[in-house]
């Protein structure tokens, strides 16, 4: 299965993550 | 054999150079057109169509959603006590469980594998970040990025449409936005400044008239997919008492930054952004060894939810790279609404395995169910959770707060 999120956000937010890379729930995905 | 390798002349003449690069034309327009191409119905929405390698039409060819629901039935079937520490530990050692960090830890309380497979974790085993954007599963990030034009990617090359994904809102669903009316004060309507002096703290007055509340649809019964979505608009009954909603919506309108706006801000779906501001997107992909249940990326409120009832294909990483509109065709639920910088939506996609998807304060839901006649891709149903805190106009969520999950079948 899979989630999908799709927002709206300032054009300076970032990614903290990399593709491929593990997540756990809670874990930080980006910031501004 | 070797005399005629050995005596036939070579003849050597040049190719004309407009062969070539006609050649080399074609193969673009075929690499950058048909892949691309996008065929649109009478109302200009995308028409979704199955397109990849012959594998994908192999697996297309397959009934997945009958396969899904057997694969449910077999894993809803209660195991025998003794089995269950066995089986469960052969299950966690094939896919990578983490059985130390599930509660109940006891193997044998789980009845059932599709049980296990919604296992819940302990308190306190996933620390939450303080950042705008936290991960909402465990999985693995498949792709992540923004958002160019109306086209997401789905993965380097694959693109899909962001309407297709959630939803175009048709004309007659969005009726005017309403002013908020509370009937304790004779039907008038608050006005902002109200808003912020209710006894003194900065909270939603929603609270003091509603409770966050479990959203029913107000037949009761799971409803009939309508082209373009029907607006159900979900009855509520309060639930829960007054004072946890309070603390609970006050974090969200708290954390959210900016007082909740008292009129909807416009279709949500479609996205016009702000001055500033981009679209982006990220997917996150849960293998079948990973904890099943779903938790709130940010503070948010999930204004309605779009049920598209699709299709079952695998959703692993080599189906998202084969496939294109994997996400598009897949049976899914759009949780559409906003945070603090705006428009926000959460889409949990089903897949062959875990058909099932479940949202905690949407108890209408009912997903992977027989069909006699397949709606064409893009129907929806709706359903609007305004109820749920009136004066937030959806359901309030707090960062990692857990939301559903996916079940087995």
């Amino acid at each position: 299965s899979t989630i999908v999120l799709v927002f709206e956000a300032p054009k300076n937010f970032r990614f903290t993550v990399q593709e491929g890379e593990k997540v756990k729930v809670g874990q930080k995905m980006g910031e501004i | 054999l070797s005399a005629a390798w050995r005596d036939t002349p070579t003849k050597w003449y040049p190719l004309p150079l407009a062969v070539g690069a006609l050649l080399l034309v074609a193969v673009d327009y075929r690499k950058n057109h048909l892949a691309t191409e996008v065929h649109v119905d009478e109302h200009g929405n995308e028409v979704v169509r199955l397109k990849g390698p012959w594998q994908v039409h192999v697996i297309g060819a397959l009934p997945l959603k009958n396969l899904s629901r057997l694969w449910g039935y077999l894993n809803g079937l209660q195991l025998p006590v003794w089995f269950r520490p066995f089986g469960f530990r052969l299950y966690a050692w094939a896919f990578g469980c983490n059985l130390e960090e599930m509660d109940p830890e006891d193997l044998t309380q789980y009845r059932s594998l599709g049980e296990f497979f919604y296992r819940k974790l302990k308190p306190g085993v996933r620390p939450v970040a303080n950042a705008p954007l936290v991960s909402p599963a465990d999985g693995r990030v498949l792709h992540f990025g923004t958002v160019h034009g109306s086209r997401v990617e789905q993965v380097k090359g694959l693109t899909y449409s962001l309407d297709a994904l959630l939803g175009v809102e048709s004309p007659t669903n969005s009726p005017p936005p309403s002013p908020i009316e509370f009937p304790h004060r004779d039907m008038a309507t608050v006005h902002d400044e109200e808003f912020a002096n209710v006894n003194g703290i900065n909270y939603s007055l929603g609270h003091l008239l509603g409770s966050s509340t479990q959203a029913k649809s107000s037949e009761g019964q799971p409803p009939a997919p309508q082209k373009h979505g029907e607006r159900i608009d979900a009855s509520v009954d309060s639930e829960s008492s007054l004072g946890d909603s309070i603390s609970h919506d006050a974090s969200v309108a708290k954390e959210m930054g900016v007082r909740p706006s008292l009129q909807r801000r416009g279709s949500i779906s479609g996205a016009s952004v702000q001055e500033g501001h981009s679209l982006f997107f990220a997917v996150v992909y849960l293998a079948p060894g990973d904890y099943h249940r779903f938790h709130s990326p940010t503070a948010w409120v999930v204004e309605k939810r779009r049920h598209f009832i699709g299709e079952l294909y695998s959703v692993s990483p080599y189906m998202a790279r084969r496939l294109e509109n994997l996400f598009v065709l897949n049976e899914r639920v759009a949780l559409l609404g906003r945070w603090r910088y705006g428009f926000f939506s959460m889409v949990p996609v089903g897949a062959t395995n875990v058909g099932s998807i479940r949202i905690n304060f949407d108890t209408a839901l009912r997903t992977n169910l027989r069909q006699r006649s397949r709606p064409p891709p893009g129907t929806y149903t709706e359903a609007v959770y305004s109820a749920a805190s009136s004066i937030l106009n959806g359901q309030p969520l707090t960062p990692a707060e857990e939301m559903g999950g996916f079940c087995l079948g």
